[in-house]
């Protein structure tokens, strides 16, 4: 896939940058 | 010891009229005070100070799991603008703020920018984003070798540096993102479109009288 070549594409799937978490009980 | 007829808002340091907030933001007051809901149980976590610290956010990300993790210290960082080392009612609310689905691409690619430019020098260097794939590669069963992590970088900086002098700014990311929208799915959060019914007791403790808007 042309997005596992871009390093901003893979760093943004970090659970850390998940904010959506904070919301799911 | 005097007696303040003080409700449980009044007692957080950081609590701030929602009016006020929903006044700034795209948030209606409801909302606002449905997000004081959240507020509440995440700055209760550990220490019931009506703050939240890095602990509490991060065992609110990841789910009563303890764990170190670098994007999730860069998130409360930025959420912390006053650099208190914690987060009081009025920052979550402006820092989530950026996150609704209502507010303009150039306050989120704003905040992205600030995300990804780590030590602050106003530029996304190669070093830092190195940092972060190795971090993130620490995080997940991905293993990558040195070369293939160089080749990525290679890639991304050709892509995204158009005066390749080896690191991102603020122009460049602005075009960078524009033509990968995807990157930008993490800065924005259906969630917060729904926060009233996600915590509909913020009915019993509100303040305002008139809630339907």
């Amino acid at each position: 896939r042309p997005e596992s070549m871009n390093a901003f594409a893979l760093i943004s799937r970090s659970q850390g940058f998940n904010l959506g978490n904070l919301f799911e009980k | 010891m005097g007696c303040f007829a003080s409700t449980a808002k009044r007692q957080h340091p950081g609590y701030e009229d929602p009016v006020r907030l929903a006044s700034q933001t795209a948030f209606s007051v409801s909302e606002v005070e449905a997000l004081f809901e959240l507020f509440k149980n995440i700055s209760g976590s550990v220490i019931d100070d009506g703050l939240i610290n890095k602990e509490e956010f991060q065992l609110a990300l990841f789910k009563n799991q303890r764990k170190e993790n670098l994007f999730a210290n860069r998130i409360f960082d930025l959420f912390d603008v006053k650099k208190r080392g914690v987060i009081d009612f009025g920052d979550f609310v402006r820092a989530l703020n950026v996150f609704h689905p209502n507010i303009p691409m150039e306050e989120k690619n704003d905040f992205s920018f600030k995300l990804y430019d780590m030590d602050g020098t106003g530029f996304i260097e190669r070093k830092e984003v190195k940092q972060m794939l190795i971090a993130l590669l620490g995080e997940s069963e991905m293993r990558l070798s040195d070369e293939i992590i160089e080749t990525i970088l290679d890639k991304t900086f050709s892509d995204a540096d158009a005066n390749q002098d080896g690191k991102i700014d603020r122009a460049e990311w602005e075009s960078f993102v524009t033509r990968n929208p995807s990157l930008m799915k993490i800065m924005t959060l259906p969630y917060l479109k729904d926060i009233t019914t996600t915590f509909p007791s913020f009915v019993f403790n509100s303040e305002v009288d008139d809630l339907v808007t």
